[in-house]
């Protein structure tokens, strides 16, 4: 794994988090189903909690396309598929999906859950993992979400940042 | 129709160049002039990419690296600015 340069952190362990707009590919439902399930991922590893919230949040998810405000624009269908900023405050933290993906809840490209699990590692610190079987890695693979557990060299990452979560039962 | 060899191998250049722009820093190459001094940044620049994805380092953009070069990925780079 790897850290992000200059290591940054969130300076608390409970969250925020945002949904500002959704994709017409998916439900609502399972829209913050799968960014719920790909918090957990995280949550599940580390001391970390996440909330969801109405007003202003540490972490927010948007559905994006091309020019979108942060010098970094989108280049629509494959390609880049979603980006994430470190821990900070205002962009810090926030993730924003390609709106010209197709989003999907299925092994069919591109699984909504695994790329929110992806950049939300980003958003809590961490970097690219040169890893093929990590989170982390920076392409797009498929693995079942219903049995998704957390690759191990995230593990070490996170909690190289955050330290073990506080659930006797570690992952 | 197949594109003719020297189509192909501008659009690989093409391709090399906005990648590593994009997630390796490489700085912007805008002229003919520039690109010509920039070469060996952008072998090195390969060399750091083909090493992180356990490609062979070559220096060169070979098949295995465009192939790489157009997977489908995340936005944020690979290295730090």
């Amino acid at each position: 794994f790897m850290l992000t340069p200059g290591n940054p952190k969130w300076p608390h362990n409970n969250l925020t988090y945002r949904i500002i707009n959704y994709t017409p590919q998916l439900s609502q439902a399972d829209v913050e189903a799968a960014i719920k399930k790909a918090l957990q991922v995280w949550s599940d590893a580390s001391p970390l909690k996440f909330t969801i919230s109405q007003g202003k949040a540490d972490i927010n998810f948007v559905f994006v396309q091309r020019v979108h405000g942060d010098n970094s624009p989108f280049d629509g269908p494959n390609g880049i598929l979603a980006h994430a900023f470190q821990p900070g405050q205002g962009i810090g933290g926030d993730v924003h999906f390609d709106a010209e993906e197709t989003w999907t809840k299925t092994n069919e490209n591109y699984n909504l859950f695994l790329v929110a699990a992806h950049e939300l590692g980003h958003s809590l610190g961490l970097s690219h993992s040169s890893d093929p079987g990590a989170l982390m890695y920076p392409n797009y693979a498929f693995s079942e979400p219903s049995t998704y557990s957390l690759p191990q060299d995230d593990i070490n990452g996170i909690q190289a940042i955050y330290g073990p979560t506080d659930s006797p039962v570690q992952p | 129709f197949p594109l003719p060899p020297q189509h192909n191998e501008e659009k690989n250049i093409k391709t090399v160049q906005n990648y590593l722009e994009k997630f390796y820093q490489l700085p912007k190459i805008r002229s003919q002039s520039t690109r010509m001094h920039s070469k060996s940044v952008i072998v090195e620049k390969l060399k750091e990419m083909q090493q992180f994805f356990g490609l062979n380092v070559t220096g060169k953009p070979d098949e295995e690296t465009l192939e790489m070069m157009q997977k489908p990925r995340c936005g944020v780079p690979d290295s730090s600015e």
